[in-house]
């Protein structure tokens, strides 16, 4: 039995005010393809020892709007490399060369029809459910996936009755 | 304060080997590592004993199929802890990646060892309905700190999207060569090896018989399904589970003595001198068994003229003789006869000679298998093993000798996934 306090149990509630921004349009759609990788390979181990200034611990829960009012304002505390790879994705146009193979190679390990389009199965596969580490790093070769070099066979048994 | 541990978790020397800041490394040098779920950093949705259980249960699934072990450490310096847990929401923890809420992103992992869950997802623990599961998301986020990419493969549990949890999802074939791949495969010594032979009706009432393939490593045991090259999911487990009555700590010996025609059926324990039977129907040690005879009992009783403590010992239904092993002398004792047979003990080597000069484990044999998956005798020695030449060998090459070893193998490159996990975890 979960512990409550409130008749109602609205303490235990999980709070659904946060929700995740959805991929609804192709600028979304260039957000998620540059945070996971898909745009620039994201070098992940910087990414952590990034110093966001100010004490991040401390400040409430900046949602989305939020942190762009701060952009709107010009805020400096903001990181120029937020700022940077934000400013990366607006550079592309929605028919950008760089978008369209960006999201045929997102298609493609998806498993997605690779239509170069950005049609409603890759705005679902986007809006599933996901981990945060991206997709594709720097030093990190993709193609030799670590499978490669595993024979996926199971052995032949020489089994007898 | 919180915000700290982060920074506190650069990397030190020796801590940890970080090959590069990049997946697909082998990403510790150590194989005892410790975890904890940090205090700042408990989810609002499940209890904290819930949350460590689920951890604990996540860690155990990747000692299971890799030479690692975890053990959850609540007391050490943090900076001491290899892999740190810890959930939150938007801004979290002093991370630099913030999450978005409930929805779409719902964990991520650090080469350093730190693992964020997003607390605004509905996190549930296994078997448990909707939400994503918790475990399922540990299992994930861990093989990311141990260096493994996501792996965009139907059935991976490193894909990365969230797939709702079939029940009871394990690691497959293929996870599980790609973290061998950076850890290697799992070796050590057996006290025992041995199939465990039982008589069936189907549901049509047909007798059949059935065997099942067992691994015994001081007090725990592995079930190994020998049809999927892999032990039973949630194995090692520990002896007094699955066998009642035999010495918790381990034995030297097992072995099971049965003829179709001659209706022998026994299923011995050897340890030090004494001996135990098991009672199949019962599933425990006999105290007194149908003949009247009291156990444990001495070997020396039951078996005369076989010395204690052996080595180990193999049933041969060709010539209805146990094979006792001790030092480098093997004995054969008719079971019909209740006899040690004329001529022995004889050196191991004259019985079972090497076909490769040289390649024969010589004596202090760690456990003689007949595997009736093999059709074939195999003698283990620390991580090697020795086939023994059988009768099909010797119509195809007469030459060979009788009972020659052929040269030896890793125990690894033939039996899949006989991984310890930490005492610690034994029970989870």
């Amino acid at each position: 039995e979960k512990l409550f306090h409130s008749r109602d149990r609205s303490d235990v509630k999980i709070s659904y005010s946060h929700q995740a921004e959805l991929v609804t349009d192709k600028n979304s759609a260039e957000i998620f393809l540059s945070r996971y990788g898909f745009v620039h390979p994201v070098n992940w181990g910087e990414v952590q020892f990034k110093e966001t200034p100010g004490d991040p611990y401390n400040e409430d829960f900046a949602g989305e709007e939020d942190l762009l009012s701060w952009i709107q304002e010009g805020d400096s505390s903001v990181s120029r490399a937020e700022t940077d790879s934000d400013a990366k994705v607006v550079s592309m146009t929605t028919e950008s060369p760089a978008f369209i193979s960006a999201l045929r190679e997102f298609q493609e390990m998806s498993g997605l029809p690779v239509t170069g389009l950005f049609d409603d199965a890759t705005k679902a596969a986007m809006n599933t459910p996901r981990c945060g580490v991206p997709d594709k790093e720097t030093g990190m070769d993709t193609a030799d996936d670590p499978q490669d070099n595993v024979s996926s066979s199971a052995p032949e048994m020489d089994a007898t009755d | 304060k919180p915000h700290n541990h982060l920074t506190s978790s650069a990397p030190k020397i020796g801590r940890r080997e970080v090959r590069g800041q990049e997946w697909g490394h082998m990403a510790f040098s150590k194989t005892v590592l410790k975890w904890r779920l940090i205090g700042e950093g408990y989810s609002s949705q499940l209890t904290i004993e819930d949350q460590r259980q689920i951890f604990g249960v996540a860690f155990r699934m990747w000692s299971e199929v890799t030479p690692l072990e975890f053990v959850e450490d609540t007391r050490s310096p943090l900076e001491d802890v290899d892999i740190r847990l810890g959930f939150g929401t938007g801004r979290h923890l002093g991370c630099n990646q913030k999450f978005d809420g409930t929805g779409r992103e719902f964990a991520h992992a650090w080469f350093l060892g730190d693992i964020h869950f997003d607390d605004d997802e509905h996190f549930t623990a296994p078997n448990t309905g909707s939400g994503i599961s918790l475990l399922k998301v540990a299992v994930h986020e861990i093989g990311h700190v141990l260096g493994l990419p996501h792996i965009y493969r139907t059935g991976s549990i490193m894909q990365p999207s969230y797939l709702p949890q079939e029940s009871g999802f394990e690691m497959d074939w293929t996870d599980r060569k790609a973290i061998q791949h950076l850890y290697g495969g799992c070796s050590g010594r057996f006290n025992t090896v041995f199939d465990w032979i039982r008589k069936e009706r189907t549901q049509h009432g047909e007798a059949v018989v059935r065997f099942n393939t067992y691994f015994m490593r001081d007090g725990w045991y592995w079930l190994y399904e020998n049809r999927n090259n892999r032990t039973r999911y949630g194995d090692p487990v520990a002896l007094q589970v699955g066998w009642h009555g035999i010495p918790t700590d381990g034995v030297d010996a097992c072995v099971h003595v049965w003829n179709r025609k001659a209706d022998t059926d026994a299923v011995y324990f050897f340890k030090g001198t004494q001996y135990w039977r098991y009672d199949n129907d019962n599933d425990r040690v006999f105290t007194v068994d149908p003949e009247g005879h009291h156990y444990p009992r001495p070997i020396s009783e039951g078996f005369p003229g076989i010395p204690s403590p052996i080595d180990t010992v193999f049933y041969d239904r060709r010539d209805s003789h146990m094979y006792f092993f001790r030092g480098t002398n093997v004995y054969a004792f008719s079971v019909a006869a209740n006899r040690l047979s004329r001529g022995f003990p004889r050196k191991i080597t004259a019985v079972f000679p090497a076909l490769t000069s040289g390649d024969h484990p010589g004596g202090n044999i760690d456990a003689a298998y007949f595997s009736y998956t093999h059709n074939a005798v195999f003698l283990f020695k620390d991580t090697r093993f020795w086939r023994v030449v059988g009768g099909r060998d010797r119509q195809r090459r007469p030459f060979q000798p009788r009972n020659g070893l052929m040269p030896h193998r890793e125990v690894e490159e033939q039996w899949f996934d006989i991984c310890n996990v930490h005492p610690s975890a034994l029970k989870v």
